[in-house]
């Protein structure tokens, strides 16, 4: 499946959502496998999560005042912790 | 706030630092100005104190890096990261990395090393990302944020303090400082019986009460007074101040210590102050007035010194003819000295050491007499 191919496409959205998720979110490495499938439960609880920490609408999906946050200048630190 | 898991901190309070490297955007002594003035704003809430080290290893060791940078965090390139730090303990733990690709800035055209600084140095000091947008520890970098009328917010406040405490007078003399720990008053007790104030105004619908370094902010309708330093909203203004009120007509406070006062809007302290006392019709041999308050209904501004008042006209911008009388002849019952006075609901309230007056304008007396605190809900 040629999303890595994609760029600006669905297919990279979710991969700089998963990559940021893992970063300051604890979204483990090895759910990345899942992250192909759509409303997959795991990424979207995790969004749910920074969301609500950055203040945002709560939705579960990469919208687009999400993603906007998310592409903002940030502190390297982990938002939350395992 | 938070912090970090099992709550870290330093065991001391007296840290050092060391900017190991520079970057090419700024002037060394910028960024030497950066480091320190984030340092202060820590050092102004809790007991920390902090000493600078030339060589090596410091408790906080600061460094400007590209990439991959030996930590295995490594920085991205322009933009997103700009910076992390790592909480409390030996080694790498407390040191502070700023990503050299990024363009660091005194103002506010690039990244402005100040903000990103006293953010990163909170996580060296033990303070993890707060949810709250208002504060410092926010993970986001504001843009809007001007650096110069930079304040931390009560979250930041009350998360250092949660490890720290407020600040206290400090004993613990640095091992490796060439200075001695600068010895700095906490802040006061707003339930002090004895506690007396330096002046006290309103502001936009609040009364500031203030002392030492420190003012407590009243909002009618809220329970708990808050406790801010002076500097964290006006940092510009000296502590110890003589004097305040407020022109509601121009909303604007007035703040005086010594001959000299300050005008100030909101937290924006307005260009073209300090001025002399002397511009408003004081003779030089008036060396600092003891309180004042502007009666806004009638347009007049009471300044009292000693056992005596002088009246401003609001309007004409000048002091009455007539003046100064004596605060007896006019204000039956008040004492010949106070030190800090306002106006509310109508009555004139006037302070001397632990006590408070409220006089009535209308009926020329004293009707209350009150423990100065009583306004903190003590």
């Amino acid at each position: 499946h040629p999303l890595d191919r994609d760029p600006g496409g669905q297919g990279s959205i979710m991969d700089f959502v998963q990559q940021y998720l893992e970063k300051y979110y604890n979204l483990k490495k090895d759910s990345r496998l899942l992250v192909r499938t759509e409303n997959n439960g795991l990424i979207a609880e995790k969004i749910q999560e920074m969301q609500r920490f950055l203040g945002l609408k709560v939705t579960g999906n990469p919208d687009p005042e999400t993603l906007e946050m998310m592409h903002k200048p940030r502190c390297g630190v982990p938002d939350v912790w395992d | 706030f938070s912090t970090f898991p099992g709550s870290p901190k330093w065991k001391k309070h007296h840290l050092t630092y060391r900017i190991v490297n520079y970057t090419p955007d700024l002037p060394e002594d910028a960024v030497d100005a950066a480091i320190e003035r984030a340092l202060k704003v820590w050092e102004e809430v809790t007991p920390l104190t902090f000493s600078r080290m030339h060589e090596g290893e410091a408790d906080i060791m600061i460094t400007f890096a590209v990439g991959e940078h030996g930590d295995f965090f490594p920085f991205d390139g322009p933009g997103e990261i700009l910076a992390h730090a790592f909480a409390p303990g030996p080694g790498i733990s407390g040191d502070a990395h700023f990503d050299d690709d990024e363009k660091w800035t005194k103002d506010t055209s690039g990244t402005n090393l100040f903000l990103v600084a006293t953010h990163e140095l909170g996580h060296s000091l033990g303070l993890r990302h707060s949810d709250n947008p208002e504060a410092l520890m926010y993970p986001l970098y504001n843009t809007l944020t001007d650096p110069n009328r930079f304040r931390l917010s009560q979250d930041d406040v009350a998360g250092i303090q949660s490890l720290y405490g407020p600040p206290t007078v400090s004993t613990d003399a640095p091992a490796v400082s060439t200075k001695p720990v600068p010895t700095r008053p906490g802040p006061p007790d707003m339930c002090d019986p004895a506690l007396s104030f330096d002046a006290v105004s309103t502001l936009r619908g609040e009364t500031l009460f203030f002392k030492g370094r420190y003012f407590w902010r009243k909002y009618l309708r809220a329970s708990k007074p808050e406790l801010y330093p002076i500097s964290s909203f006006w940092p510009s203004i000296p502590s110890g101040i003589d004097a305040a009120y407020e022109v509601k007509s121009k909303d604007t406070v007035f703040i005086f210590k010594g001959q000299q006062f300050w005008a100030v809007r909101g937290n924006e302290v307005q260009a073209g102050y300090p001025r002399s006392i002397q511009t408003l019709g004081f003779p030089p041999t008036i060396r600092k007035i003891d309180a004042a308050f502007s009666d806004n209904d009638r347009k007049k501004t009471y300044f009292f010194l000693e056992d005596k008042y002088w009246r401003f006209d609001e309007k004409r911008q000048t002091m009455e003819p007539g003046f100064p009388k004596k605060i007896a002849e006019d204000f039956p019952g008040v004492h010949p000295r106070v030190d800090a006075v306002f106006e509310a609901f109508g009555f004139f309230y006037f302070f001397r050491g632990s006590s408070q007056l409220e006089f009535d304008p209308n009926a020329k007396k004293v009707t209350h007499i009150l423990k100065s605190n009583n306004w903190l809900d003590c």
